[in-house]
């Protein structure tokens, strides 16, 4: 079957959609067929991986609010086993848009059912909200949500409201959502109030934090810049380093589905 | 008048609550009268000042939604002269609430017009979105809206989105709505990329651009989780240095007022 991610977390910052492209880049270098779709309008992971949209470039805003099939939609990247579902800024307007449709929380859902070109992985980043998209995107994320959390105070404040989001939608919308893993990120040794923080990340999801930290790591921040994922543009980094042990974990995680 | 600032930018985790928060404590230090508005879900402006909700507090959900009068939300914090008007998440809620409010724009502009209590300055903090809540922000913002961004490649991407939206406020909302300055945080000199993203600023807006830089420091972090803002927690720390500098330049662009 393939198997569903989304990456959420409503703070800003956090490391949301360089999980996403990191993750999605290092299975598809495993040999697995990978999508990558981008539902935030602010279309991070989509310049994250050097994609330029053509003038009338098809986006996820097609899909969701004029019903265009995904398969359409779908475009390649630099990576032969990586796509992506590219965003743009119109896509913010789908929220409002879609407050009038009829189980206007399953659209994605649907359309990714809908697809006929087999993947093996599909990883959905999502906006800093718990807003339509976000809701769209854990509703079809059929294999559970991965959640990165920045080794910061601010970070822990809003964790009780994203798991009663995710409550709602298990008992709602879809039974199979779980936390398929917390990922602490952007740890900086230097500081007591990191360590506190990660600490107390374990001590609340013990089963779910993963056993790597991810590192802040300068090369992260730069690697979109360059339009490549961190194995492309900086292999041996303390940022691909993690983020591979971090692959192998949720890989390892997935053997089970 | 009383003069009043937003600080907006739907880029997630670039420092608008930092900045919130550290200017209006350090302008309240000043001997003026301040009002800090929290208009984020997340609530970070209001537990960074280390305020917390009596079980019934009223928030900033119930000026929105309910109509109460703003007088009656306001609380104070540990500064003598600073103020504010609490958030919790609930008001996630107001934005698909106000909907079909008639002007949803202009609430929080009334609001704010209806308050009895002379204030100097408002600062009001935003969610990572430029949905119904930034709006209003953006529309009560008398005298412009501060943007801070992260010396960042990603950063840079929604500048262009963020000035369409200010643009059609100015136009169809708030006639005096300016960029009342451009602030760059988290300035890490480890890295070519953070120089050129500031120098990249400058160009773009190189009136409002303040001329001082927030470097990333690890105390600007750790000042939220003892419910302080930098002057109080590590007055002496290149962080607290910084927001003193920027506090000063913010003056005297407010003396044309
Ligand atoms: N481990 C890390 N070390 C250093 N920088 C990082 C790290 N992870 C992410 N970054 C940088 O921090 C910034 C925020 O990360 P990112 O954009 O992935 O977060 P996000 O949660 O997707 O943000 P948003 O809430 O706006 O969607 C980006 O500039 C990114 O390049
Ligand atoms: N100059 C700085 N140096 C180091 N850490 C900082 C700095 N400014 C902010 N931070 C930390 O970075 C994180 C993000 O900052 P902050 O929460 O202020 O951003 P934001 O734009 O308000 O986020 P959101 O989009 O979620 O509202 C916080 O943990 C904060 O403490
Ligand atoms: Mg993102
Ligand atoms: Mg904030």
């Amino acid at each position: 079957p393939t198997i569903i991610y989304s990456i959420a977390n409503q703070k800003g910052g956090v490391g949301k959609t360089t999980t996403a492209v990191n993750l999605a880049a290092l299975v598809s270098a495993q040999n697995k067929r990978v999508l990558i779709i981008d539902s935030d309008p602010q279309a991070n992971a989509t310049s994250s991986l050097g994609v330029k949209l053509p003038e009338n470039g098809l986006t996820l805003y097609d899909v969701l609010v004029n019903k265009h099939p995904l398969d359409e939609v779908i475009q390649p990247t630099y990576r032969p086993q990586l796509f992506i579902v590219p965003s743009s800024p119109d896509l913010a307007a789908a929220e409002v848009e879609m407050v009038r449709f009829l189980a206007r929380e399953l659209v994605l859902k649907k359309a990714i059912e809908a697809i006929s070109t087999k993947f093996d992985f599909i990883f959905i980043d999502t906006p800093p909200s718990l807003g339509v998209l976000t809701i769209n995107a854990l509703t079809a994320a059929r294999h559970g949500v991965i959640i990165p959390v920045q080794s910061e105070y601010l970070a822990l404040e809003g964790l009780g409201h994203l798991l009663n989001t995710i409550r709602l939608i298990r008992d709602n919308l879809n039974a199979h959502l779980q936390i398929a893993g917390v990922l602490m990120t952007m740890f900086d040794s230097r500081t007591k109030l990191a360590t506190q923080v990660v600490n107390e990340v374990r001590i609340y999801f013990p089963e779910e934090t993963f056993e790597t930290v991810v590192p802040r790591n300068i090369r992260l921040s730069e690697a979109p810049s360059h339009g490549e994922d961190i194995l492309t543009y900086a292999p041996n980094s303390p940022g691909s380093m993690s983020y591979q042990a971090v692959t192998k974990e949720l890989l390892k995680r997935s053997e089970k589905f």
